[in-house]
């Protein structure tokens, strides 16, 4: 799994 | 940015833009739920911590604060501007029953343990549960005024969307992330038993 490092997902 | 993801947005939008003009335009909030938007406030003010922390577009800055701010007009506008239409009476869910178990969850099960992934973590267990509130305050007066149900609807495309965005992403940037998956899925499965039973 490769979470983002910034959220850009509101 | 993808068109699931554009539009999961836009139907969010919409949705509290409903919300808002409904209250506003018939100056009563009967049949409107304070208690899930009490939820909403706690969920965006804990997501949003990191707007002061990280920059990612004009865009996702611009949401974030009109996602805080109408959250904190809508509270307003129950709980002290047309107060007195506000049907307490029938708006009985206990919040602390969704609050201690999401927040709990978000220690044990989080990407990494440290302040703002635990609350962001913790905000989206809770916005997963956060209609509960609204949908038990329907079925507890029986109907739910069309607008009501517009507003309803709305919010629970937003995260259908986000769904086909997640998996639009998996397909093209292979990234995922579960807890927002699950909870997504939890979510959007809350709203769909809601239209299948009314």
């Amino acid at each position: 799994e490769r979470k983002l490092e910034k959220k850009d997902e509101l | 940015m993808n068109i699931f993801r554009l539009t999961g947005d836009l139907a969010h939008l919409l949705a509290i833009i409903i919300l808002l003009l409904k209250i506003w335009k018939t100056r009563s909030c009967a049949g409107i739920s304070g208690k899930s938007q009490i939820l909403f406030a706690i969920v965006y003010t804990t997501r949003y911590l990191d707007l002061v922390t990280t920059y990612v577009s004009a865009y996702n800055t611009l949401m974030k604060i009109f996602f805080l701010a109408s959250s904190y007009a809508t509270l307003y506008l129950i709980y002290i501007k047309f107060k007195a239409t506000y049907d307490h009476n029938h708006d009985t869910f206990r919040i602390e029953f969704l609050i201690l178990p999401a927040f709990i969850l978000a220690l044990l099960i989080n990407h990494a343990f440290t302040f703002l992934e635990v609350l962001w973590t913790f905000s989206i267990y809770l916005e997963s549960v956060a209609i509960l509130p609204q949908l038990f305050m329907v079925s507890k007066t029986g109907e739910a005024e069309s607008i009501t149900s517009h507003y309803l609807f709305a919010l629970g495309s937003y995260r259908a969307l986000y769904i086909l965005n997640w998996i639009y992403r998996y397909a093209t940037e292979v990234h995922y992330d579960l807890i927002a998956i699950v909870a997504g899925i939890v979510q959007t499965v809350l709203y769909c038993d809601f239209f299948y039973l009314y």
